[in-house]
């Protein structure tokens, strides 16, 4: 069903 | 010192309700712009921003930036004690430990205030730039709302294609699969119920529904949704808060393994 994504890997930490 | 005064308290009652679900602990950051949050559920696979400008307030006093940490389950359970027509105003001071929320009953005959323990949270600000999406859906809010929520007693997840047939969303689970479409339409009077699509490619991403049914307790704040699409980018689930701002929810895609 594929793997869930998260957050840190689309947007980087100011 | 501050002091923020909002004469329709509902709204802060019902964007309450609707992220504290998804976050245990949030910083709400206060600034001359407004009232804002960024935060994350504790898996880090969605993360809510919330912004309450302050031209939205009746009366807006915010002397220096502050952050103040807040546990929204208790936040919530105070802010249950006001009416939905009350007047809600926050009041802190710079550095203290505790906020104030003072109820006032329309008519001026209740007067009630509440003190919040503050807490330190250490949370991590993403940066989130801004995008050019492969597709923007906007639809009645109740509609998206019941599409997640009939999705979800077949499967998990969500397939969300956007093509120029429309907006087409599709489960599958052990009983079956399902498929919704959504066309665009704009020929109604209400622009409130139309459901309008603007694509510059086609996409097609998975989502957990979990996630997405926990958004829509938002649905109440606005009657529209609308809904951002990309490839390579979170979903934003984007309620508009009348004259005030809104609330978006990112929601990281399923990876194709």
């Amino acid at each position: 069903k594929g793997s869930q994504g998260r957050m840190e890997s689309f947007f980087k930490p100011m | 010192m501050l002091e923020l005064r909002l004469v329709q308290g509902s709204l802060l009652k019902k964007v309450i309700e609707a992220i504290k679900d998804l976050v245990t602990d949030a910083n709400f950051d206060c600034s001359a712009t407004g009232l804002s949050l960024q935060a994350m559920d504790s898996s880090h696979v969605a993360l809510v921003a919330l912004l309450l400008r302050s031209e939205g307030f009746e009366h807006y006093r915010c002397d220096r930036n502050i952050s103040m940490g807040m546990n929204l389950n208790n936040m919530s359970k105070m802010l249950k004690c006001a009416g939905n027509d009350d007047i809600i105003t926050i009041k802190g001071d710079d550095g203290g430990d505790t906020i104030t929320f003072m109820f006032e009953s329309p008519n001026q005959d209740k007067i009630s205030d509440f003190e919040m323990k503050l807490m330190d949270i250490d949370s991590e600000h993403l940066g989130i730039p801004e995008a050019e999406y492969h597709a923007i859906v906007k639809m009645p809010s109740s509609e998206f709302s019941r599409i997640c929520k009939d999705l979800s007693s077949i499967g998990d997840t969500v397939v969300i294609s956007v093509t120029k047939e429309g907006v087409k969303f599709t489960t599958r689970g052990d009983i079956g699969t399902a498929n919704i479409v959504c066309r665009q339409n704009k020929t109604i009077d209400k622009p409130d119920e139309a459901t309008i699509i603007e694509m510059n490619e086609p996409v097609s991403l998975t989502f957990a529904l979990r996630y997405l049914n926990s958004f829509t307790k938002a649905t109440s704040l606005s009657e529209s949704v609308t809904i951002s699409l990309s490839s390579d980018l979170p979903v934003v689930i984007e309620y508009k808060i009348a004259d005030m701002g809104y609330i978006r929810f990112y929601l990281a895609p399923k990876i194709e393994d």
